[in-house]
């Protein structure tokens, strides 16, 4: 453990309370992907499998993973129930089923084994990476983002780009290299980087977030 | 060969 991982650990942690916190203040959750948080939960659940058979890993890891699942099923039930008036299925529309299809492709292509475990937490890692892209679409649909939610999308985005540093890290200092994890991840912050840009730019000079 | 020592990261 090391504190870039630390770090992004808890920055992911954050997102979801700002998640939370930002439904709960504007009562809505508007601005808000609904698939992409349904990907979200469908990345804890095949990835996080083992917390029925891993309980000597770290109590750390098994209490996180818990979380991430849950809280990501509470959101859902969320926007699905008592903040539902605000979805609006005209702006997030993003084709989901191509990036659950090629995370599928790219996991049976490029597992660690060919293990029911391996292939899903292969499957998790690369459906991770483009998670965020009906989010991504929807803000460039709607133009523009209340500012809690650019917090949210910052914290989410500097969890893996936190674990850039940890790979970097683990490899010079453990000899660990887990190359699935890190090229998927560098996809990952990558797809951010407009994002990071135009946070950067605007939200943390108190300007609203506005797309060009 | 990769090291791959089982998943403990999140």
């Amino acid at each position: 453990m090391n504190l870039f991982r630390i770090l992004g650990d808890l920055s992911h942690l954050v997102s979801i309370f700002i998640l939370l916190q930002k439904m709960r203040s504007t009562r809505s959750c508007a601005g808000i992907s609904l698939r992409t948080q349904i990907l979200y939960l469908m990345v804890y659940c095949t990835r996080y499998l083992d917390i029925f058979w891993t309980f000597n890993a770290s109590l750390y890891n098994s209490s996180m993973k818990l979380v991430f699942i849950l809280s990501t099923a509470y959101t859902i039930y969320l926007m699905r129930t008592v903040y539902k008036t605000a979805l609006d299925p005209q702006i997030d529309t993003f084709a989901t089923y191509y990036l659950v299809g090629g995370a599928g492709l790219l996991a049976v292509l490029f597992p660690y084994k060919y293990t029911v475990y391996e292939v899903l937490w292969s499957f998790s890692i690369w459906l991770e990476s483009v998670a965020i892209l009906p989010q991504l679409f929807m803000l460039q649909r709607t133009g523009e983002a209340e500012t809690i939610t650019t917090h949210y999308l910052f914290a989410l985005g500097a969890y893996r780009a936190l674990y850039i540093p940890n790979w970097l890290y683990r490899w010079f200092l453990e000899g660990h290299f887990d190359p699935i994890a890190t090229v998927a991840g560098i996809i990952q912050t990558l797809l951010y980087s407009d994002f990071f840009y135009i946070y950067y730019t605007k939200v943390l000079k108190g300007k609203k977030f506005e797309l060009p | 060969e990769h090291v791959v020592r089982g998943h403990d990261e999140l």
